[in-house]
């Protein structure tokens, strides 16, 4: 079985426009095993 | 002796095309039939010797002589080699899924009355602890990850493997709410994104009032939108949790195949993921539109939705039936939905 995350977070273009100070980025890669919990990736603010 | 004599009839027959082996044919025509009386003769022999046997142990014991059991060198080396391997062997296996497995299921062993209800096993508590921070994103089930990035570009692609790739909207539906724009208007949307970040939810109170189906091909995801494919292997916990806080507005079913996904199935069935059956949550978070899409497959039977107890997935009818328009439904109240936290339970896979 599979899951499929699809979803919206800050991005670049929101830095131009906004007070944004960061981008999402995975933290995480290909290959990667993962459990219920662990991040899938983090922004700042 | 019909069998026999039709036996020597076609062989006779196939001498007859072939009068150079004539005396080879002959000699097949004996050969099968003597076999099986052989092997008729012995099996008789064997149950009259068994029969025999079990008198002379009934006299013996209308005597009052109990017969005790004397093993022989056959029985010895099966009980030395064989039993002790095979005990050893298993203790080794069930130590690996103690480890493994057993440690962090919330029940004994013992407790799960069958391997269905083991697969969808709850973990003891605190076995998966959720990283609490705020500006983070967690993973919603255990498992590997495959494909992960940002959705750019016309259709919104996702490349299954090197060569296979799928659109977000056939994944997740043609009415779904995903932020989309015209090909076209992606300069205009540059100055129009202040609008639309004020106003983050009109675009799914738009695409409420009326779903439409979105042309793949012409349309392009609006920056920001990212997606993530997570495998779980047999074996794993089976249970998705919920990534972040959000209000799930919707549903839709689609009632696909269950082919496997594994490496090497999704190298070879092109829309792998699309075919599947699947089960789509789509609703907002804090930074807009979020979609969980659980694919089943062939060790899978069906996908049990928390919020949704009454919805029932693999049903032999709805496969034969299979059709491009998936089931939907619209949680309640409208633009609130379900609320989940981070972590929540929202699904399982079943086995069966």
């Amino acid at each position: 079985s599979t899951v499929v995350l699809v979803f919206q977070a800050p991005s670049l273009k929101s830095l131009e426009r906004e007070d944004t100070t960061s981008e999402f980025r995975f933290s995480i890669g290909r290959g990667d095993k993962i459990r219920v919990g662990e991040a899938l990736g983090k922004w700042q603010n | 002796t019909s069998f026999v004599k039709k036996a020597q009839a076609s062989s006779r027959a196939r001498a007859s095309f072939s009068s150079g082996s004539a005396n080879n044919s002959q000699g097949n025509t004996f050969l099968v039939p003597g076999a099986t009386v052989a092997t008729l003769l012995m099996l008789g022999a064997l149950h009259a010797r068994r029969l025999y046997d079990d008198k002379k142990v009934e006299e013996a014991r209308e005597k009052g002589i109990e017969v005790e059991f004397k093993p022989d060198v056959k029985v010895i080396c099966l009980c030395y080699i064989f039993d002790n391997a095979t005990s050893t062997f298993h203790f080794k296996v069930l130590g690996f899924l103690d480890k493994h497995y057993l440690e962090e299921a919330a029940l004994p062993l013992e407790e799960y009355t069958s391997l269905r209800e083991f697969f969808v096993r709850t973990l003891k508590q605190g076995s998966r602890p959720i990283d609490h921070d705020p500006h983070c994103l967690v993973s919603p089930v255990d498992g590997i990850i495959l494909r992960f990035g940002e959705l750019k570009g016309a259709g919104a692609m996702i490349e299954q493997v090197k060569g296979f790739s799928y659109s977000v909207s056939s994944l997740l539906g043609a009415s779904s709410f995903l932020p989309m724009i015209a090909e076209g208007d992606v300069h205009e949307e540059r100055e129009d994104s202040a609008v639309i970040e004020n106003t983050k939810k009109s675009w799914w109170r738009i695409s409420l009032a009326s779903p439409k189906v979105r042309d793949t091909v012409s349309s392009c995801p609006m920056k920001g939108l990212y997606y993530c494919v997570i495998y779980l292997k047999p074996g794993d916990y089976h249970r998705i949790h919920s990534p972040v806080d959000w209000n799930v507005l919707g549903r839709r079913h689609f009632s696909g195949r269950l082919f496997p996904v594994n490496e090497r199935a999704t190298k070879t069935i092109r829309n792998l993921y699309v075919e599947n059956e699947r089960v789509v949550l789509e609703g907002l978070w804090q930074e807009g539109f979020m979609a969980i899409a659980a694919i089943g497959a062939t060790n899978i039977g069906s996908i049990e939705l928390f919020i949704e107890p009454e919805l029932r997935t693999n049903r032999p009818r709805k496969r034969l039936l299979h059709s491009e328009s998936p089931e939907e439904r619209v949680y309640e109240p409208e633009g609130v939905g379900v609320m989940l936290k981070k972590g929540d339970e929202v699904a399982a896979f079943n086995m069966g």
